[in-house]
């Protein structure tokens, strides 16, 4: 029979909960040995890191949803990180086929990178569970009017929407099992950042611009036609 | 079973988007 919104919510939320349970809340085998392979380890920053936006996200959480949600957030958390693990050892795989490179010291150690990354995981296991709220039914036990959707997590993490940019199309490239409105969900954000959120005064992007027009046109304009 | 419009070259990753090529 056909699904109605909070059926599909409850599937896509159950099917992500199905799908991250072989992941685990650490970093794999495979993962150790990127990290091995780095000029400089990253395992013990990514795991302060892990653990102090995880302190962030689970106040942030209590706040927004209230003091008896926390283990709501915990569990959100929970499989942010898995997936955010999961997507990582997939980009990297994907990077070394295409670079013939084993050591990612420099990714690895860039904590806009790993940040960007877990940020646009749990984004997405916030707006599976989030779905309802756009459909404005109570299903996910966070009532409609709390909006956790985009880009509530930027603030959280005090991350530049320029930055969380950056990894979306990755993303989406390095984990097929995303569901097509999830897609569809991260192509909404990237459409917000570039209209608007990249444009704001404390952007990344102005010093970009301003950097490449120092170093000049790349290109010479084309010739007008005659 | 998405049709999310890819625009990475194929010379182009997230080694290059971090500046880490």
């Amino acid at each position: 029979p056909p699904q109605t919104p909070v059926r599909a919510a409850m599937n896509s939320i159950a099917q992500l909960r199905v799908d991250l349970t072989a992941s685990g809340d650490q970093p794999s085998a495979n993962l150790a040995v990127y990290f091995k392979n780095c000029t400089v380890d990253p395992t013990k920053e990514v795991l302060q890191r892990v653990e102090s936006l995880s302190q962030l996200f689970f106040q942030r959480f209590g706040q927004a949803v209230g003091p008896r949600c926390v283990g709501l957030g915990k569990q959100r958390f929970t499989l942010g990180i898995r997936l955010y693990y999961r997507v990582m050892e997939s980009m990297l795989k994907s990077e070394e086929k295409r670079l013939s490179v084993q050591n990612f010291s420099k990714l690895l150690n860039d904590s806009t990178f790993h940040t960007s990354l877990l940020a646009c995981a749990l984004e997405v296991v916030m707006a599976t569970y989030g779905g309802s709220s756009t459909t404005g039914v109570y299903s996910n036990g966070v009532s409609p009017e709390t909006d956790l959707s985009f880009p509530w997590i930027l603030d959280v993490f005090q991350l530049a929407a320029f930055d969380f940019y950056k990894v979306i199309e990755s993303f989406i490239k390095a984990e097929p099992n995303l569901t097509k409105d999830i897609v569809k969900h991260l192509e909404r954000c990237e459409y917000q950042i570039m209209e608007s959120i990249a444009w704001r005064g404390d952007s990344p992007l102005f010093e970009l611009l301003r950097q490449t027009h120092e170093d000049g046109p790349v290109e010479q304009a084309e010739p007008t036609a005659t | 079973s998405h049709d999310y419009h890819f625009g990475l070259e194929d010379h182009e990753g997230i080694s290059e988007l971090f500046d880490c090529d």
